[in-house]
């Protein structure tokens, strides 16, 4: 009960590259799906390979990470997640 | 602390589509929203709200069972959660099996297949939805082009008297809540109220008046209108549904990065704000009509949005992203008694506002910046009004008929005994 209060939203994708059908894929072309966890000092999305068959993310099978921090980047242009590979200390400060 | 509940409350739910908080009360210095911004004064208001998903259907049906998209499995426009997913009671429907009459005006869930077309009712709703009639025009060529012909633009300041039927959807949405509200005073009924506007959506249809407020020499672009270099591609929305109105088209922009040209981007910008000006006009009807129907001091409002719209930033447009810009929402919630003084009926707490005579308030310090989720929506007007609040859900829920996936925000109001939240603002 004393967790730090977070806001998960999501979002779909046919693939890794903007096609036609990017913005609204349908269910049955939908493979990649992207999890966001926002907190008051960051956000951070990691984009999951997705099987629509049995609606289940394969964890291991990141197609992209964004990492933004409210602090110094409130307008989320500055991607940090690949700062946070190999144990950087940034991972340390943002879930 | 006692929790901030009056039991028997009514409920008046108002969602606007595509509405990112662009308004005077979140501090937005050029947006005209004096009647939502008055709201805010009379409320709790979340600073950081976010919604699950930054498309119509998935978000609505989110919010409206209380669930994420994982749980309701619709992230498209094609599938009912009812047979889809598991037979969710909705939030209407909890209010509607506890002795309110529920009613939905305009676009509360997302019409077709994923409210099986029917807006989930009589599940959800007492009464079949209201659409209004003049919705069917929205995407025929309907807009003025400057070669004196119609078109099915982006950009569509009109001339209301001269649309088909005279009107257009909000408008109508607004006089059939104006309506029921009337009946609702006479027949002394608990009620729970949807009233779903379709703007900010686009085509940016709206009465042409509007643009008056918005001066093309003071809007400015995005802050950073550029796609960002470390933006990985899987990211990025390639904006189909802007691409596709007749004026956008005619730019034969490349696919998918190409960039709209500047002015026209001040142009939409310009528009977006001018339609958000026209959803403030009618808020500000539809709650000075709940003042004169004498319902303001027993009627819970919440003013709400089912996800944001990139409006140029990380040259972006539309929704479909993970963008805070896209997902995050207005959310407030009036609660007489709790956020104001207890009052009396006939007490007016929301008259009319014309944008076009004053400015908005801008900024509210010291409101809630928790994060939040639309998901949350569900247990909490259930505390807000007495009623027992849906359990948590257990991993995997599909089984599960009532629960929630949120949890309710009542926590963050102000305790119970007529206080009133400190708005720090004139």
């Amino acid at each position: 009960r004393k967790e730090t209060p977070v806001a998960f939203s999501q979002y779909p994708r046919p693939g890794d590259i903007p096609a036609p059908n990017s913005d609204l894929p349908l269910l049955q072309d939908i493979r990649v799906m992207g999890y966001s966890i926002r907190t008051d000092d960051c956000r951070c999305t990691v984009w999951f390979g997705f099987n629509p068959n049995n609606f289940t993310v394969d964890v291991k099978d990141i197609h992209g990470g964004e990492l933004y921090f409210e602090k110094s980047d409130p307008n989320e242009d500055h991607n940090r997640y690949n700062e946070t590979l190999h144990g950087s200390p940034l991972s340390k400060r943002c879930p | 602390a006692q929790r901030p509940v009056r039991e028997g409350l009514n409920v008046l739910f108002v969602v606007a589509d595509d509405l990112r908080p662009a308004l005077g009360s979140y501090g937005d210095p050029l947006v005209r929203s004096p009647n939502i911004d008055q709201l805010a004064s009379r409320s709790v208001v979340f600073q950081n709200a976010f919604a699950q998903q930054a498309v119509c259907a998935p978000s609505r049906v989110s919010f409206l069972t209380g669930r994420r998209p994982d749980s309701t499995r619709l992230y498209d426009f094609n599938s009912y959660w009812r047979t889809h997913a598991g037979n969710y009671t909705t939030l209407p429907q909890y209010f509607k099996e506890n002795g309110y009459i529920t009613m939905s005006v305009g676009k509360v869930f997302h019409p077709g297949i994923s409210s099986n077309h029917s807006d989930d009712y009589p599940y959800s709703w007492s009464l079949p939805a209201f659409h209004p009639s003049s919705e069917k025009y929205e995407n025929t060529k309907v807009c003025r082009g400057r070669d004196g012909k119609l078109h099915a633009n982006l950009i569509c300041p009109v001339n209301v008297a001269e649309m088909p039927e005279a009107t257009l959807p909000d408008i109508q949405s607004t006089e059939e809540a104006i309506r029921l509200l009337k009946s609702l005073q006479r027949i002394k009924r608990k009620f729970f109220l949807a009233v779903g506007y379709h703007k900010p959506h686009i085509p940016f249809r709206y009465p042409r008046k509007f643009l008056k407020l918005y001066p093309l020499e003071n809007v400015t672009l995005a802050p950073d209108p550029a796609v960002p270099k470390k933006l990985p591609s899987v990211a990025y929305n390639p904006w189909m549904d802007l691409r596709r109105r007749e004026d956008v088209a005619a730019f034969n922009l490349s696919f998918p990065y190409g960039p709209i040209p500047e002015h026209f981007q001040r142009k939409i910008r310009q528009s977006y704000f001018a339609s958000v000006s026209y959803v403030d006009t009618l808020v500000g009807k539809l709650l000075n009509a709940l003042d004169e129907a004498e319902l303001s001091h027993n009627t819970v409002v919440v003013f709400t949005a089912d996800h944001g719209w990139s409006l140029g930033e990380h040259g972006e447009w539309a929704k479909y992203s993970n963008f805070d810009v896209a997902t995050r929402v207005p959310l407030m919630f009036y609660v007489p008694g709790v956020t104001t003084p207890i009052s009396d009926p006939g007490q007016k707490f929301f008259p009319f506002i014309d944008p076009f005579a004053q400015d908005s308030c801008s900024g509210l310090p010291g409101k809630p910046k928790e994060m939040v989720e639309l998901v949350s929506l569900f247990p909490t007007l259930a505390e807000l009004v007495g009623l027992a609040v849906p359990p948590v859900c257990p991993q995997p829920s599909f089984h599960v008929p009532l629960c929630s996936e949120g949890k309710s925000l009542v926590q963050y109001f102000p305790s119970s005994g007529g206080g009133q939240v400190n708005h720090g603002f004139k």
